[in-house]
């Protein structure tokens, strides 16, 4: 038996909005430490990671740990059907092969159930290491989506380059090229808009824009994204989720033959 | 030219 209370529901109805279009189907998993989730898109080129810690909950009963197959577009249906201010709740019986979400308005005056049939996905997890990043750059999320909208309307790769002058994204493409360049800047009145960017040493690597607009989708869920690159390992761009947890992509970069 | 790498090229299956 589980069931997770979530008074934020809106924090999983903007988690969806953020993968749905990445992931089809996924399994979400749910054990004593939280509810997450690991799943690459179907291509391969990038991962998604989440987790939302079972504190954050106001209410986590997880009986034993299960593994819940979802295709994320019918979940994102459903939980567009909670209102923002909803309390969600994930229920499943032990051996269902549904999960249901219920949502609650805030004065209680209206219960909604919603209740999703449950598939059988075979997905391996795969190991990622934490490891020592080259550069780590904190940015306003909304700065990032922007410079990533901007230059795909220019090219379809971005350079991202790290160098003690600052963080620098470059793109060409038919019409020309775009270098949009950020420093650092902690001299602003509210820390979520400010620029940090620690480098250990420079790196510079190519993506491809699609898979960063696509990350892009998570901005809702934080006002303040980290870029963290290292020049052997695939880009990881992380909006933290409010006291909960976060939502990693991991993209794996274009390589120069 | 650039070639698109994949994930699991970096992260092996647990």
């Amino acid at each position: 038996m589980l069931e997770l209370r979530l008074v934020q529901g809106n924090l999983l109805k903007k988690v969806l909005e953020a993968v749905k279009d990445l992931v089809t189907d996924a399994n979400f998993d749910c054990s004593s430490t939280g509810f997450s989730l690991q799943a690459m898109d179907s291509s391969h080129v990038a991962l998604v990671a989440l987790l939302l810690r079972s504190e954050g909950f106001e209410h986590y009963r997880c009986d034993r740990n299960v593994s819940m197959g979802m295709n994320l577009n019918n979940m994102a249906k459903m939980l567009k059907c909670a209102g923002n201010d909803d309390i969600v709740t994930i229920k499943a019986d032990d051996g269902s092969d549904t999960v249901t979400f219920m949502f609650e308005s805030p004065n209680q005056d209206k219960i909604a159930d919603f209740e999703m049939k449950l598939m059988d996905i075979d997905s391996e997890h795969l190991g990622i290491p934490e490891a020592e990043y080259h550069a780590i750059v904190r940015m306003p999320s909304s700065e990032f989506a922007r410079i990533c909208k901007d230059l795909s309307s220019i090219g379809d790769t971005v350079v991202i380059s790290v160098t003690k002058e600052g963080v620098k994204f470059s793109t060409r493409g038919d019409i020309g090229n775009a270098n949009v360049v950020c420093r650092q800047n902690t001299t602003v009145d509210k820390p979520e808009e400010s620029t940090t960017i620690e480098m250990h040493e420079p790196v510079s690597l190519t993506f491809a824009l699609r898979y960063m607009n696509s990350f892009t989708k998570a901005t809702p869920l934080s006002s303040t994204v980290t870029i963290s690159l290292s020049s052997e390992l695939p880009v990881v761009v992380e909006y933290k989720i409010a006291e909960m947890g976060y939502i990693r992509f991991y993209l794996a970069p274009k390589i120069e033959d | 030219g650039c070639n698109q790498s994949t994930i699991t090229e970096f992260f092996g299956k647990l």
